[in-house]
């Protein structure tokens, strides 16, 4: 444990949170892809699978639950709690153009040719790629409330810092992850035209991100 | 260096 990985699973987690909390408080859902969420609950409950065949610690038990529950949580309250305000029309991104690739690519290209492991690396690309339903519907519409644009804020830095993390342990541990970390790289790539808008429109002005 | 995997990342 290092201090970029313990910020990176702090951000992952405060991210998570805001989205949960911003849809609970406001009883409404609108503006979060639905999509984006799904994937994301998909992503958690492939790769921690390994909760039934590993221990590795408490730390790491406990954020994978509350990982998953979470997950769980945000994708029930804009499927069935608050689904009268989810925008379907908005949230138009054909999923089937990622989890197929995605699929293929995991089956292609693996540490080995086991489900566990088939289905971590599954995760591992499926995370890389969950947020374009996100970012897209927020193309679509042109705007995004501030708490969302905070919650997308939280959620790239967290695997930013995760990219400072893998060169620490090459450093430190001689180690060196190649689907995590091009993975990683992709992932972060997907939010920099993010970031960019973040700095300059969200933190400058104020109220909600306009796209021009 | 040591080609694998980090199973104790989230």
């Amino acid at each position: 444990m290092n201090i970029f990985r313990l910020s990176g699973d702090v951000c992952h987690l405060v991210a998570i949170i805001i989205l949960f909390l911003k849809i609970w408080r406001s009883k409404s859902c609108a503006g979060i892809s639905g999509k984006s969420q799904l994937l994301f609950a998909l992503v958690f409950t492939t790769r921690y699978l390994d909760l039934f065949t590993a221990f590795i610690s408490i730390y790491n038990t406990v954020m994978k639950v509350v990982f998953l529950v979470l997950a769980y949580a945000t994708v029930s309250l804009i499927y069935f709690r608050f689904r009268k305000s989810y925008d379907s029309e908005s949230d138009s991104f054909r999923v089937e153009f990622l989890l197929v690739p995605v699929a293929g690519l995991s089956f292609l290209e693996n540490y080995s040719f086991t489900p566990l492991e088939i289905l971590w690396t599954f995760s591992i690309y499926l995370e890389s790629v969950a947020i374009l339903p996100q970012l897209f519907m927020i193309t679509k519409t042109g705007e995004a409330e501030s708490i969302t644009t905070h919650y997308l804020f939280f959620l790239g830095l967290y695997r930013t810092l995760y990219l400072a993390n893998w060169v620490w342990r090459y450093h430190e541990e001689g180690f060196f992850d190649q689907i995590a970390v091009v993975s990683g790289v992709v992932q972060t790539i997907f939010y920099c035209d993010f970031f960019y808008l973040y700095f300059t429109r969200v933190l400058r002005g104020s109220g909600k991100m306009t796209l021009p | 260096t040591k080609l694998g995997y980090y199973k104790d990342e989230l």
